[in-house]
């Protein structure tokens, strides 16, 4: 999971993606 | 034809899958095709095109990290909207995306593409493969430009297009998933509505197929994009370790 925090991330978002 | 994973599926369901994924491509898509026709006339003037091909290789490399990451947040946001996509285990939803939102990145490329000026939507105009020269990797840059031309060749609507794009994205055969059966019947079922639009779109019987062999030249573009990563990373480090965008290490093992 820590590996892919960033895709995690995009997947729970429920709305645009956050900012990277 | 697959045996036990051939789902029964009626045309209302097909229909169905159909619309939702055109929609979650239509939203999307990063930019809208009447957006892209607006903007078709402005190419890079000589003096743009050569102040790109003088950045430093590191700097240019950049640059295109940052723009592949943001078109890929964009396949993120399609994937989720696909119906089924988020009912796949997390490891599998994870695994796909890894393996192939960069190759629907390139799919959609074709939307981008000029075929007659041989140019690409890039940093604001339409580019053509001259603009890349500091990248140092003519030859993947020569194929990806190749690959959209032969994909826009096939003049493939947007509900076709996004039908591709999910087929691609839930290609059952990734190694590392968990529940491959699941991936298989969201693929396949994508693959008969794609079939289902194609018909109904009077078509030429031949396109499926067409289609299905742009899949093994989308792995082996994907494939050279991650050994020029490594030769890059082999000589500049440090740089992909500070300035390349979070995301675009985490899919590219950078």
């Amino acid at each position: 999971k820590e590996k892919h925090k960033i895709l995690h991330q995009l997947l729970q978002n429920s709305t645009s993606p956050v900012d990277l | 034809s697959n045996g036990d994973t051939s789902p029964t599926v009626s045309m209302a369901e097909l229909d169905h899958q159909a619309q939702i994924i055109s929609k979650s491509h239509l939203e999307t898509c990063q930019y809208l095709r009447e957006e892209l026709q607006q903007m078709s006339w402005q190419n890079f003037l000589q003096d743009e095109v050569e102040s790109y091909q003088s950045k430093p290789r590191e700097v240019m490399w950049q640059l295109c990290a940052v723009k592949i990451t943001e078109a890929i947040q964009y396949v993120v946001e399609f994937a989720k909207r696909i119906d089924g996509f988020m009912d796949l285990c997390q490891n599998d939803q994870i695994v796909l995306l890894k393996a192939g939102s960069l190759e629907v990145v390139f799919v959609r490329m074709c939307r981008m593409f000029d075929s007659q000026n041989n140019t690409v939507y890039f940093d604001g105009k339409f580019a053509g493969p001259d603009v890349f020269k500091a990248l140092g990797c003519d030859d993947l840059i020569t194929s990806v430009f190749d690959f959209a031309k032969s994909m826009c060749s096939l003049h493939l609507s947007e509900d076709e297009l996004a039908l591709f794009s999910a087929f691609v994205l839930l290609s059952a055969d990734r190694s590392w998933l968990q529940e491959k059966l699941q991936v298989e019947k969201l693929q396949q079922k994508t693959q008969l509505a794609l079939q289902h639009v194609l018909q109904k779109n009077q078509r030429e019987d031949g396109l499926l197929n067409k289609l299905r062999c742009k899949v093994s030249a989308l792995r082996s573009l994907c494939s050279r994009h991650t050994e020029k990563l490594s030769a890059f990373r082999a000589v500049y480090p440090d740089i992909v370790g500070t300035h390349f965008p979070p995301l675009y290490k985490e899919l590219f093992g950078a």
